[in-house]
Protein backbone atom coordinates (compact mmCIF):
# COMPACT_ATOMS: atom_id res chain seq x y z
CA UNK A 1 0.00 0.00 0.00
CA UNK A 2 1.31 3.25 -0.84
CA UNK A 3 1.30 6.37 2.32
CA UNK A 4 1.51 9.56 1.98
CA UNK A 5 4.93 11.37 3.72
CA UNK A 6 4.75 13.84 6.39
CA UNK A 7 6.38 16.58 5.01
CA UNK A 8 8.21 17.60 8.39
CA UNK A 9 9.58 14.53 8.28
CA UNK A 10 11.30 15.68 5.01
CA UNK A 11 12.50 19.07 5.90
CA UNK A 12 13.99 18.15 9.93
CA UNK A 13 16.04 15.25 8.84
CA UNK A 14 16.90 17.32 5.12
CA UNK B 1 4.99 49.28 13.17
CA UNK B 2 3.85 47.84 9.69
CA UNK B 3 2.77 50.42 6.94
CA UNK B 4 2.10 48.60 3.61
CA UNK B 5 0.32 49.85 0.61
CA UNK B 6 -0.25 47.69 -2.07
CA UNK B 7 -1.73 49.18 -5.51
CA UNK B 8 -4.23 46.72 -6.39
CA UNK B 9 -6.62 45.17 -3.80
CA UNK B 10 -7.05 41.90 -6.02
CA UNK B 11 -3.11 40.83 -5.72
CA UNK B 12 -3.91 40.50 -1.98
CA UNK B 13 -7.66 39.02 -2.47
CA UNK B 14 -5.59 36.20 -5.27
CA UNK B 15 -2.95 35.79 -2.87
CA UNK B 16 -5.38 34.87 0.15
CA UNK B 17 -7.80 32.65 -1.77
CA UNK B 18 -5.17 30.69 -2.99
CA UNK B 19 -3.84 29.49 0.21
CA UNK B 20 -7.11 30.00 2.96
CA UNK B 21 -8.43 26.45 1.80
CA UNK B 22 -5.06 24.68 3.03
CA UNK B 23 -3.90 27.00 6.08
CA UNK B 24 -6.75 28.22 7.61
CA UNK B 25 -4.92 30.10 10.54
CA UNK B 26 -1.45 31.72 10.04
CA UNK B 27 1.18 34.04 11.01
CA UNK B 28 2.46 36.82 8.68
CA UNK B 29 5.69 37.93 9.32
CA UNK B 30 6.32 41.18 8.33
CA UNK B 31 10.12 42.62 8.85
CA UNK B 32 12.06 45.09 6.27
CA UNK B 33 12.42 42.65 3.17
CA UNK B 34 8.47 42.13 3.22
CA UNK B 35 5.40 40.17 4.00
CA UNK B 36 6.73 36.42 4.39
CA UNK B 37 3.86 33.20 5.66
CA UNK B 38 5.12 29.70 6.28
CA UNK B 39 2.29 27.27 7.52
CA UNK B 40 1.45 23.45 7.43
CA UNK B 41 -1.61 22.20 6.58
CA UNK B 42 -3.42 20.48 9.24
CA UNK B 43 -2.63 17.15 8.27
CA UNK B 44 1.01 18.17 8.09
CA UNK B 45 1.81 16.78 4.32
CA UNK B 46 1.94 19.68 2.63
CA UNK B 47 3.68 23.30 3.52
CA UNK B 48 2.94 26.90 2.05
CA UNK B 49 5.38 29.43 1.43
CA UNK B 50 4.84 33.00 0.84
CA UNK B 51 6.49 36.22 -0.39
CA UNK B 52 5.36 39.46 -0.80
CA UNK B 53 8.23 41.89 -1.40
CA UNK B 54 8.71 45.29 0.23
CA UNK B 55 9.31 46.27 -3.47
CA UNK B 56 5.79 45.48 -4.30
CA UNK B 57 4.20 48.06 -1.92
CA UNK B 58 4.24 51.90 -1.79
CA UNK B 59 5.48 52.72 0.79
CA UNK B 60 6.11 50.11 2.71
CA UNK B 61 7.38 50.53 6.50
CA UNK B 62 8.54 48.09 8.99
CA UNK B 63 11.28 48.54 11.10
CA UNK B 64 10.97 45.23 13.26
CA UNK B 65 9.46 41.72 12.97
CA UNK B 66 6.37 41.98 13.95
CA UNK B 67 3.83 38.54 13.40
CA UNK B 68 0.24 38.93 11.99
CA UNK B 69 -1.60 35.90 13.47
CA UNK B 70 -4.25 35.92 11.05
CA UNK B 71 -8.00 33.75 10.32
CA UNK B 72 -7.72 33.73 6.56
CA UNK B 73 -11.63 33.60 6.82
CA UNK B 74 -12.17 36.54 8.53
CA UNK B 75 -9.56 37.92 6.12
CA UNK B 76 -11.40 36.75 3.66
CA UNK B 77 -14.33 38.73 4.94
CA UNK B 78 -13.00 42.09 4.87
CA UNK B 79 -10.94 41.52 2.12
CA UNK B 80 -14.38 41.26 0.17
CA UNK B 81 -15.37 44.56 1.03
CA UNK B 82 -12.86 46.33 -1.39
CA UNK B 83 -13.07 46.35 -5.22
CA UNK B 84 -10.22 44.71 -7.14
CA UNK B 85 -8.82 48.23 -8.09
CA UNK B 86 -9.16 49.52 -4.51
CA UNK B 87 -5.72 50.72 -3.11
CA UNK B 88 -4.88 48.97 0.46
CA UNK B 89 -3.15 50.02 3.22
CA UNK B 90 -2.39 47.32 5.63
CA UNK B 91 -1.24 48.92 9.25
CA UNK B 92 -0.24 47.38 12.59
CA UNK B 93 1.97 48.67 16.44
CA UNK B 94 4.78 46.30 17.02
CA UNK B 95 2.66 44.46 19.55
CA UNK B 96 -0.67 44.07 17.85
CA UNK B 97 -3.63 42.82 18.86
CA UNK B 98 -5.81 43.76 15.54
CA UNK B 99 -4.59 44.68 11.63
CA UNK B 100 -6.03 47.43 10.30
CA UNK B 101 -6.92 47.82 6.59
CA UNK B 102 -8.01 50.92 4.78
CA UNK B 103 -9.22 50.29 1.12
CA UNK B 104 -9.26 53.84 -1.11
CA UNK B 105 -10.63 53.98 -4.45
CA UNK B 106 -8.99 57.23 -6.36
CA UNK B 107 -12.04 57.52 -8.75
CA UNK B 108 -14.95 58.03 -6.67
CA UNK B 109 -13.06 59.36 -3.14
CA UNK B 110 -14.05 56.00 -1.56
CA UNK B 111 -12.07 55.22 1.70
CA UNK B 112 -13.29 52.29 3.89
CA UNK B 113 -11.40 51.20 7.06
CA UNK B 114 -11.78 47.96 8.99
CA UNK B 115 -10.05 46.05 11.90
CA UNK B 116 -9.39 42.42 11.98
CA UNK B 117 -8.64 41.12 15.46
CA UNK B 118 -5.35 38.86 15.54
CA UNK B 119 -4.80 35.43 16.98
CA UNK B 120 -1.60 34.24 19.12
CA UNK B 121 -0.84 31.07 16.80
CA UNK B 122 2.16 29.06 17.91
CA UNK B 123 3.57 27.69 14.29
CA UNK B 124 6.60 25.74 14.00
CA UNK B 125 8.99 26.60 11.69
CA UNK B 126 10.58 24.55 9.39
CA UNK B 127 13.86 25.17 7.69
CA UNK B 128 13.74 24.24 4.01
CA UNK B 129 16.85 23.37 2.43
CA UNK B 130 17.95 24.84 -1.10
CA UNK B 131 17.91 21.69 -3.22
CA UNK B 132 19.30 21.50 -6.50
CA UNK B 133 15.74 19.25 -8.61
CA UNK B 134 16.52 16.50 -10.54
CA UNK B 135 13.58 17.63 -12.99
CA UNK B 136 12.05 20.89 -13.43
CA UNK B 137 8.64 21.31 -14.90
CA UNK B 138 7.44 24.96 -16.49
CA UNK B 139 3.45 24.61 -18.34
CA UNK B 140 0.86 26.45 -18.63
CA UNK B 141 -1.03 26.99 -14.79
CA UNK B 142 -4.66 26.42 -16.85
CA UNK B 143 -2.88 22.76 -18.14
CA UNK B 144 -1.99 21.70 -14.82
CA UNK B 145 -5.28 22.52 -13.34
CA UNK B 146 -7.08 20.86 -16.22
CA UNK B 147 -4.63 17.71 -15.77
CA UNK B 148 -5.26 17.50 -11.64
CA UNK B 149 -8.89 18.37 -11.95
CA UNK B 150 -9.02 15.56 -15.07
CA UNK B 151 -6.81 12.74 -13.55
CA UNK B 152 -8.54 13.59 -9.81
CA UNK B 153 -11.95 11.89 -11.53
CA UNK B 154 -10.65 8.72 -11.53
CA UNK B 155 -8.28 8.14 -8.75
CA UNK B 156 -6.86 9.73 -5.37
CA UNK B 157 -3.18 9.52 -6.90
CA UNK B 158 -0.97 10.81 -9.62
CA UNK B 159 2.14 9.85 -10.91
CA UNK B 160 4.28 12.58 -12.54
CA UNK B 161 7.77 11.25 -13.96
CA UNK B 162 9.75 13.91 -16.21
CA UNK B 163 12.01 12.85 -18.80
CA UNK B 164 13.80 14.42 -21.43
CA UNK B 165 10.90 14.37 -23.86
CA UNK B 166 8.28 15.66 -21.49
CA UNK B 167 5.83 15.05 -18.91
CA UNK B 168 3.74 12.00 -18.08
CA UNK B 169 0.91 12.12 -15.18
CA UNK B 170 -0.72 8.92 -15.19
CA UNK B 171 -2.94 7.89 -12.56
CA UNK B 172 -5.22 4.03 -11.44
CA UNK B 173 -8.38 4.03 -9.99
CA UNK B 174 -11.35 1.56 -9.63
CA UNK B 175 -13.49 2.68 -13.02
CA UNK B 176 -9.69 2.52 -14.80
CA UNK B 177 -6.50 4.26 -15.82
CA UNK B 178 -5.59 7.32 -17.32
CA UNK B 179 -2.38 9.67 -18.48
CA UNK B 180 -1.80 13.12 -19.86
CA UNK B 181 1.34 13.35 -21.51
CA UNK B 182 2.89 16.80 -22.30
CA UNK B 183 5.86 16.72 -24.71
CA UNK B 184 8.66 19.55 -24.08
CA UNK B 185 7.48 21.98 -26.83
CA UNK B 186 8.19 26.12 -27.03
CA UNK B 187 5.56 28.28 -28.44
CA UNK B 188 7.34 31.20 -29.97
CA UNK B 189 4.40 33.50 -30.14
CA UNK B 190 2.80 32.72 -26.83
CA UNK B 191 5.89 31.64 -24.35
CA UNK B 192 3.09 31.40 -21.65
CA UNK B 193 1.91 28.36 -23.27
CA UNK B 194 5.30 26.02 -23.58
CA UNK B 195 6.33 23.41 -21.69
CA UNK B 196 9.50 22.96 -20.56
CA UNK B 197 11.57 20.58 -18.53
CA UNK B 198 14.87 21.05 -17.04
CA UNK B 199 16.53 17.49 -16.00
CA UNK B 200 19.44 16.47 -14.51
CA UNK B 201 18.26 12.75 -14.23
CA UNK B 202 14.54 11.10 -14.62
CA UNK B 203 12.30 11.08 -12.11
CA UNK B 204 8.88 9.51 -11.02
CA UNK B 205 7.20 10.22 -7.98
CA UNK B 206 3.62 9.63 -6.72
CA UNK B 207 1.27 12.47 -5.27
CA UNK B 208 -2.18 12.98 -3.73
CA UNK B 209 -4.61 14.33 -5.96
CA UNK B 210 -6.46 16.15 -3.53
CA UNK B 211 -3.75 18.55 -2.40
CA UNK B 212 -2.33 19.09 -5.84
CA UNK B 213 -6.41 20.19 -6.82
CA UNK B 214 -6.20 22.42 -3.48
CA UNK B 215 -2.53 24.24 -5.15
CA UNK B 216 -4.34 24.71 -8.22
CA UNK B 217 -6.06 27.40 -6.63
CA UNK B 218 -3.43 29.28 -6.71
CA UNK B 219 -3.67 29.75 -10.60
CA UNK B 220 -4.94 33.01 -11.10
CA UNK B 221 -1.70 34.36 -9.67
CA UNK B 222 0.88 33.47 -13.03
CA UNK B 223 0.14 32.18 -16.38
CA UNK B 224 3.03 29.36 -15.62
CA UNK B 225 3.79 27.28 -12.47
CA UNK B 226 6.85 25.61 -11.68
CA UNK B 227 7.08 21.99 -10.51
CA UNK B 228 10.64 21.21 -9.08
CA UNK B 229 10.91 17.08 -8.45
CA UNK B 230 13.69 14.72 -7.13
CA UNK B 231 13.22 11.61 -5.44
CA UNK B 232 12.36 11.11 -2.29
CA UNK B 233 11.80 14.64 -1.61
CA UNK B 234 8.54 16.91 -1.09
CA UNK B 235 7.16 18.04 -4.86
CA UNK B 236 7.79 22.17 -4.75
CA UNK B 237 4.64 23.44 -7.16
CA UNK B 238 6.00 27.74 -7.34
CA UNK B 239 3.36 30.52 -8.56
CA UNK B 240 6.32 33.14 -9.25
CA UNK B 241 4.34 36.72 -9.15
CA UNK B 242 5.98 40.13 -10.02
CA UNK B 243 7.11 40.82 -6.53
CA UNK B 244 6.94 37.62 -4.19
CA UNK B 245 5.75 33.93 -4.49
CA UNK B 246 3.26 31.13 -3.46
CA UNK B 247 5.28 28.20 -2.93
CA UNK B 248 3.56 24.42 -2.20
CA UNK B 249 5.48 21.53 -1.17
CA UNK B 250 4.24 17.89 -0.97
CA UNK B 251 5.15 14.77 0.64
CA UNK B 252 5.81 12.23 -1.98
CA UNK B 253 3.37 8.78 -1.36
CA UNK B 254 5.97 5.91 -0.30
CA UNK B 255 5.35 2.56 -0.85
CA UNK B 256 5.94 0.48 2.36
Amino acid sequence: KIFQGQIFKFFLEG
Amino acid sequence: MLEARIEQASVLKRVIEAIKDLVPDCNFDCNDTGIALQAMDNSHVALVAMLLRADGFSPYRCDRNIALGINLNSLTKVLRCAQNEDMITLKADDAPDSLNLVFENTENERISEYDIKLMDIDQEHLGIPDTEYSASITLPTAEFQRICRDLSQLSESVAIEATKEGVKFSCSGDIGNGSVTLRTHQNVDKPELSTKVDLTEPVNLTFSLKYLVNFCKASSLSQTVTLSLSNEVPLLVEYKMDNGYVRFYLAPKIDE
